[in-house]
């Protein structure tokens, strides 16, 4: 039932007013309140689902709690801030294969391999100036990695990131990315 | 401006020596859809009278422009282009306010403009409503055509009412419709189709051009039921919005494939999670 929240919630935010924004200041701050609490009690649920989806065949090895980076929409994922390594795991829902163009937001530049091993092309871009500045973001990263995903129709595929070493990390300075103002 | 062309297998794109973006090709079709001016406008919330109903302020239900003449946000604007494998992006920086990554992916087949607006000032005691607007040399005959709260696509006609005489009294928003995933014009060979990742509201003002309302901050209530005014500023100094719009340049004929795949694609997006890891590679493969 740990869905029920989020379902709820969404009930709730079917009403005219939540639709069309004509509700009171604080009951926007409750609808806020209700669909954060539903979708992090939903969390549990995606972690249930991909506990039996990744471990491998006659292994039950531990899997990583996974979490959503809500404000990834400016460049912000706290969580994945200045870590050695961590997995993007990409959920497609539709039945349609689909390629994917994704960015996630980092300090520094990290390899990024895709489920069979393989290094993908992936590039380290400067966050916007605006961006930066949006009020309330706190995260200090002024970069992003872009790189192109391929899902399976209806399944996943996971991405694991290492940090680049130092020196590789200065080859960012001469890479091909070309910047003008 | 030869420093700032962004182009991938499909689709072109132009931008002026003043950081305008001045047209998108589509390559494999061989069209091209000029932009006469494309960026954030604003129009002024009208304050009213709300004691008596005629004299309505712009609220929470009531889009109200004073003037019809919307006001760009800026008269100036700085570009940034970051030309990558993946990526090709524009960075256009309006004011301290607004502004728009128009963007290009390998392969893409559309062109993604992620805009940004908040927070809205109000330190002059104005209210705003923030427009992107789209204006193009489509010869566009005073049809549009906007998705109806999730039912199908539907002709809008300017200053026209398919059932009844019209009598024109607001000549912006007595032509605005809801815009709940996309909204065109078209002209024989070409249609120029924007999606839209959220619900907004907008039309067609004059031929040619597409303008979509993305933010609004208003100091009056229009007294239809809310009883405050539009303006957030629980956090201070209002909200800040980010969303995106993708467009697309087809002919009419095959524009449908386009924008009903896309936008699928975009309700149904892939969901991302991520996991910490203390394995190195050859441990966690």
């Amino acid at each position: 039932n740990s869905i029920f929240y989020l379902s709820e919630a969404m009930g709730v935010a079917q009403h005219h007013d939540a639709v069309s924004g004509t509700e009171k200041q604080e009951v926007a701050f409750d609808y806020a309140q209700r669909l954060a609490v539903g979708i992090d009690a939903a969390e549990n649920v995606i972690n249930q689902a991909f506990s039996k989806l990744l471990p491998k065949d006659g292994q039950s090895p531990p899997v990583s709690n996974q979490f959503l980076c809500q404000l990834s929409n400016i460049s912000q994922c706290l969580e994945i801030d200045g870590q050695d390594r961590f997995t993007l795991t990409l959920w497609n829902p539709t039945i349609h294969p689909v390629v994917q163009h994704v960015r996630v937001p980092v300090r520094t530049d990290y390899t990024v391999r895709d489920p069979t091993g393989q290094i993908v092309l992936s590039e380290l871009v400067p966050i916007s100036y605006a961006t930066q500045n949006i009020p309330g973001r706190t995260s200090v990263t002024q970069k992003q990695i872009i790189f192109k995903a391929s899902l399976p129709a209806l399944g996943f595929n996971s991405y694991y990131f290492e940090k680049k070493p130092e020196e590789e990390e200065e080859k960012y300075k001469q890479s091909k990315v070309k910047i003008t103002h | 401006n030869e420093e700032c062309v962004l182009q991938n297998q499909n689709l072109r794109v132009d931008f002026d020596d003043q950081g305008n973006l001045h047209q998108i090709v589509n390559i494999n079709q061989k069209i091209d859809v000029s932009f006469v001016s494309q960026g954030f406008y604003w129009y002024q919330g009208f304050p009213g009278n709300n004691s008596q109903s005629e004299f309505q302020a712009s609220g929470a239900y009531i889009f109200r422009p004073l003037t019809p003449n919307a006001l760009p946000v800026s008269q100036t604007r700085s570009i940034t282009c970051i030309k990558a494998q993946n990526v090709q992006t524009a960075i256009i920086v309006f004011n301290d306010w607004a502004s728009q990554e128009i963007s290009l992916y390998d392969e893409g087949e559309f062109v993604e403009v992620e805009w940004t607006v908040g927070p809205i000032p109000i330190n002059d005691n104005i209210g705003k409503e923030i427009i992107i607007r789209y204006d193009t040399n489509i010869q566009s005959q005073s049809k549009y055509y906007t998705d109806a709260n999730g039912r199908e696509v539907l002709e809008r006609k300017r200053d026209y009412r398919p059932t009844w005489n019209y009598t024109v009294v607001e000549t912006v928003s007595g032509n605005y419709y809801p815009i709940n995933s996309r909204i065109w014009i078209k002209e024989d060979n070409r249609q120029f189709t924007v999606l839209t990742d959220r619900s907004e509201g907008g039309g067609s003002i004059q031929d040619g051009s597409i303008e979509i309302m993305v933010h609004r901050r208003l100091l009056h209530d229009d007294r239809l039921g809310v009883g405050e005014p539009l303006n957030e500023t629980a956090y201070g100094e209002g909200l800040v919005v980010r969303g995106r719009h993708f467009l697309i340049v087809e002919p009419p004929a095959s524009s449908a494939r386009y924008h009903r795949v896309g936008s699928q694609r975009l309700f149904m997006h892939p969901i991302a999670t991520f996991a910490l890891t203390q394995q190195d590679y050859n441990s966690y493969s």
